[in-house]
């Protein structure tokens, strides 16, 4: 199962959190305005955080993220 | 399966629940306006509790929790 | 395999009870009004009881609880 | 799979039958008009009777049972 | 996978037939006008038997048994 | 899996053949008009043959039989 | 995995052929007139051929067959 | 997985090959106007050639087959 | 999961290629026009090339073959 | 799960490129106009690569290749 | 599961990120104009990133990346 996140202005940032009792941000992934990302869940990752303008797209239909 | 949660407001809090005999608070994850979060049912989380103002996304449709 | 549970009052209750031989409510969650929670069925949980005003989203349709 | 039973009197009884050789009613449940349960079936209970008014969201639809 | 039976008389019987090499009635639960039971397919039963006026709700549809 | 078989008339005859390398009838069960029964596939049953007037409903729909 | 055969006349025929290296008869299920079977595919029988006029329904539709 | 074929002509042929390295005919069936067969892939059968007019129906529609 | 040809022509080829490390062609079927095969992926077969012209029916759809 | 690939020109390559670590190219396969081919991910291929004028059927629908 | 990724201009990269604890880039894949890639998640692969204008078809629609 994966996500797909387009970035709709530089500076996005995909944050990763760790699966298990601790929940901490193990990696952080910058996208310039139009690059494209695909991203599963897995043993390391239960939870994304996403930060900046962009559009998500998930297996229950879209959600864009709003810049603060 | 996981749930897209998007903050409507600032402050928005994603609780996570211990699985097993005890339940427990064991993270809090705050969103400020706009950010949006994909959250997975896992080993150490069998339920989420949401305060403040968001739209939660999840397999039946959409649900908005509201600010007290 | 969860459900969405939206507090349509303050005060109102989810009990968990347990799953085995006997039955006995092991954890009572209160929300306010407003507030969204998600549960999951788990080894600990094979039965939620449900009491106050509340929107009951599951996957067979929505349920609304009463107050007494 | 589980079943959503909310009582539509004071006075619902929710019997839970014993899965096995034997069948015996391991529990009964009573609710209050409005109450929401939800139920699944499990290693101890693979029958179920319920006794009053209340309206039974399954599988195959919407059943409502009628005291006697 | 489990049926629904609700008895639109008194006196409705469902028997449990025995699942192995031979073919027993294990057990006969009597409902009143108006109860409603659901019932799985068990290690112990693997077939029921439906005698007087009841309405059965199971995974291609509905019957209606009558008493003779 | 299982099929739903009404009885339309007295008399009607459901007969469980054995699984295995024989084909022997181990089981017949006699239906009395407007009897329901439910009947899965088991260990010991792999075919079944129905003889007398009766409703058969199966997951590619519904046959009716006739009697001789 | 089943299907169902009605005969729609006298003197229909049901061969069950083997599984395995060879392929032979190892059973033959005489019907009559609308007699209804169903019949699996098993660990023993991965063919079968039906003579005689019959209508055959399975998994994808309904065939009918023509007596020579 | 099966296949239904029904012969359109007299002298149908049915053709298994073997599943494995080697690909060999392993059996073929004859079948006369009006007959019909249903088929497995098999642990022996991976491959079926059909010769002579019959209508070959598949998980993805119906085929019919001409001689040549 | 198979797959079904017909052939349009005469001289239509339907190539098996291998499994593994490399990829040969491991087999080599001929086809009259009007003669269907039906072929599934196997643990020998990973690939197929057709050549000729034929229609070849999946689970996407239909495709034909041309000859060059 | 495979996926279709007609030729719509001579010289169409298909390329597999390796599962694991590394990433190489090891098998490639040339097409002539019209001929198709049916091709598995497998356990030595995790990714394919099209040159040239092809039509390419999989799970989400047709895409089409172009020469450079 | 893969996903299909059209290049619509030259120049366009396809960068596959480590799956485990850390994220690194472990391979990229450049693209032509008119050239198709077909790519699937892996044990080494759990994230990619597109760079470039390219159409990128998944499970849950389509996605255009742009070129910065
Ligand atoms: N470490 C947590 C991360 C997490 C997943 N879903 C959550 C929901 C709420 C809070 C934390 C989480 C876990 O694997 O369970
Ligand atoms: N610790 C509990 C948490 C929980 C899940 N679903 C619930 C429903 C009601 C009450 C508690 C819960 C468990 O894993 O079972
Ligand atoms: N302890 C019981 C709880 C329960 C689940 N479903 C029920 C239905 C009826 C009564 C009790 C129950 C069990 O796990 O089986
Ligand atoms: N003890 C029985 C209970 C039961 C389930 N389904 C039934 C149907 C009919 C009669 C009894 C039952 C069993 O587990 O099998
Ligand atoms: N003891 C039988 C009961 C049964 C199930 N399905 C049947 C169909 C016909 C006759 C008997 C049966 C068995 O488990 O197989
Ligand atoms: N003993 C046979 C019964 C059977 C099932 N399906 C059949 C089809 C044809 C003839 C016999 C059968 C078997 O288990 O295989
Ligand atoms: N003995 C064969 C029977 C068979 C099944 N499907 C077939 C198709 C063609 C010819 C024979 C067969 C087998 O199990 O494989
Ligand atoms: N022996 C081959 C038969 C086969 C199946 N599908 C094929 C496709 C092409 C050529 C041969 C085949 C195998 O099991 O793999
Ligand atoms: N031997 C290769 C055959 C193959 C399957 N799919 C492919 C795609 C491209 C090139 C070769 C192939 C393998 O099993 O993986
Ligand atoms: N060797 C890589 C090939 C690959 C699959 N999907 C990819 C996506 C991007 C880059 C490389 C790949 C792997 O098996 O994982
Ligand atoms: N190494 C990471 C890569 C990754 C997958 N999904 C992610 C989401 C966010 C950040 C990193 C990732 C992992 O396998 O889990």
């Amino acid at each position: 199962d994966y996500i797909i996140i387009k970035a709709l202005e530089n500076g996005v940032t995909i944050i990763g959190l760790t699966r298990g009792k601790d929940t901490k941000f193990h990696h952080t992934e910058k996208l310039d305005k139009g690059e494209v990302m695909i991203l599963q869940f897995t043993e390391h990752t239960s939870a994304m955080k996403i930060r900046g303008k962009a559009e998500i797209t998930h297996r229950f239909g879209v959600a864009v993220s709003d810049s603060p």
